[in-house]
């Protein structure tokens, strides 16, 4: 799975998420990238995320919609929103993966709670980074 | 005050210290340099940021060695079914597409869907149906093989296992540690 998000010069958010699946899968599965909510959602009042890893987790979780509904209704920022979906809540269904995000400030969040993982951020203070956790 | 900002995600799942050869490492640190590249460029040139994921996607999707486009791993009949959505936060539309095949770069028509249809999520024949009628490019099974994802299939297949994202493990044991039956 691949994804992406992004804040722009006029403060608008946008995110989006590809995959190929599982290796074998059967019977047409799909997992959480295709569904808004699930995998990928965006709102300019709080943020914009992707996920990645074990799909069915993240909709049971409704994971992405979840980190909006912590910071628009709970008042969390994005980095304690992730933290709260990936690190507490996934992991007590035994959710595997990771959520990247942006909140409306243009600040980027990147966390995980599986073992190695593709990233990279870049913005207008002169952050470039690319890592491959192990 | 906003800034302009972006943020590209591989996926998740298990690299092994073992496999990970500094080959490996720099062509995978190359793909990923290469996408914020195409991302952040329609940014700085004043773009919106719903073409920026696009764009980054679109990029990560022409990599062999990520699971989504051309790099898109073997369901169980040997095919390639691929998802992707994408969502404004300015408007709150939204564009998905799941269980396509051979299309190249399911993120664009996820984004066609969005701008041309009043529908957000389009599956299988009618998706490509769709692809076709707003000429989004196509690519035969050729274009999707790849012999690290044959390789993984095959061990699947002889395991009765499905494998999340980048898992590489060849052996029995291995492979016990990651199945999602």
């Amino acid at each position: 799975t691949v994804g992406a998000v992004a804040c722009d010069g006029h403060g608008h958010l946008a995110a989006a998420t590809s995959t190929g699946g599982m290796t074998n899968k059967k019977y047409n599965r799909i997992g959480d990238s295709p569904l808004i909510g699930c995998g990928t959602y965006a709102n300019n009042n709080t943020c914009a995320v992707s996920c990645t890893g074990h799909g069915e987790k993240f909709i049971q979780a409704v994971a992405a919609y979840d980190v909006h509904c912590l910071m628009e209704y709970k008042g969390l920022g994005l980095p304690e929103a992730l933290r709260m979906v990936v690190n507490e809540k996934l992991v007590r269904i035994r959710g595997e993966g990771g959520i990247i995000g942006v909140d409306a400030s243009g600040n980027t969040e990147m966390i995980f709670n599986s073992e190695g993982m593709y990233r990279g951020r870049m913005d207008a203070s002169g952050v470039k980074e690319i890592a491959i956790y192990k | 005050m906003s800034k302009l900002a972006l943020a590209i995600h591989g996926g998740a799942g298990t690299i092994l210290r073992s496999q990970m050869t500094a080959d490996k490492e720099a062509i995978y640190r190359t793909a990923l340099d290469e996408a914020l590249e195409a991302g952040y460029k329609v940014l700085r040139q004043g773009g919106a940021a719903l073409d920026a994921v696009v764009a980054a996607v679109a990029s990560l999707e022409d990599c062999e060695w990520f699971n989504a486009g051309k790099g898109s791993v073997f369901t169980h009949q040997g095919h390639h079914e691929m998802d992707a959505a994408v969502m404004d936060g300015q408007t709150g539309r939204a564009g998905a597409v799941a269980g396509v095949r051979q299309i190249k770069n399911p993120i664009l028509l996820a984004q066609s869907i969005m701008d041309h249809s009043e529908h957000i999520l389009l599956s299988g024949e009618g998706a490509m149906a769709f692809a076709r009628e707003h000429g989004l490019a196509f690519e035969d099974d050729a274009y999707f093989y790849t012999p690290h994802r044959y390789k993984q299939w095959q061990q699947a297949l002889l395991e009765d296992r499905t494998l999340l994202d980048h898992d590489d493990r060849e052996t029995d044991s291995d492979l016990e540690e990651k199945k999602f039956g």
